[in-house]
């Protein structure tokens, strides 16, 4: 456990409780991809299976994976009954079943052994690089968004990021390496780039989140 | 490469 990991681990939590604040706040859901949360749960639900095997193998992971589980059915749960009058189907069109189509096919050719939970957790990694697409999509065809939604996505992506310097960190330092997770962990972190680049020039300058 | 039995990251 170095810095780089809890740092992404806190930004990741941080994130889903902004998200949480946003609907609160504004009492609404609008601005929020439905489908990308959707996916997100997927992802947690195909990749945390091994909490019922190591629940005390750590109680970090084992507390934080059924954080993340449970608060995003919260937040899903919310959006599809008390917020659902802000949700938008015309505007969240992303086609979902290709990103599932797609990290199932790479699941199934590069798993790190041919067992149920291997191949499951293969396809959680490449679904979880690709879950952002929905809202980002949602992001472009609307042209703007809330600056809290945009603390949402940037405390996101930056937890990818700053899992990248984990990844290093632990490949000189402990020799341990994991592949298919940094690769797919340095995709989802590009496809934040755009993101992360208008937040920086804007929102962190008190202006508002708007698409040139 | 060295692949871990337990996934330790989230």
């Amino acid at each position: 456990m170095n810095l780089f990991r809890i740092l992404g681990d806190l930004s990741h939590l941080v994130s889903i409780f902004i998200l949480l604040q946003k609907m609160r706040s504004t009492r609404s859901c609008a601005g929020i991809s439905l489908r990308t949360q959707i996916l997100y749960l997927m992802v947690y639900c195909t990749r945390y299976l091994d909490i019922f095997w190591t629940f005390n193998a750590s109680l970090y992971n084992s507390s934080m994976k059924l954080v993340f589980i449970l608060s995003t059915a919260y937040t899903i749960y919310l959006m599809r009954t008390v917020y659902k009058t802000a949700l938008d189907p015309q505007i969240d069109t992303f086609a979902t079943y290709y990103l599932v189509g797609g990290a199932g096919l790479l699941a199934v050719l590069f798993p790190y052994k041919y067992t149920v939970y291997e191949v499951l957790w293969s396809f959680s990694i490449w679904l979880e690089s690709v879950a952002i697409l929905p809202q980002l999509f949602m992001l472009q065809r609307t042209g703007e968004a809330e600056t809290i939604t945009t603390h949402y996505l940037f405390a996101l992506g930056a937890y990818r990021a700053l899992y990248i310097p984990n990844w290093l960190y632990r490949w000189f330092l402990e020799g341990h390496f994991d592949p298919i997770a940094t690769v797919a962990g340095i995709i989802q972190t590009l496809l934040y780039s755009d993101f992360f680049y208008i937040y920086y020039t804007k929102v962190l300058k008190g202006k508002k989140f708007e698409l040139p | 490469i060295r692949i871990e039995e337990v996934k330790d990251e989230l």
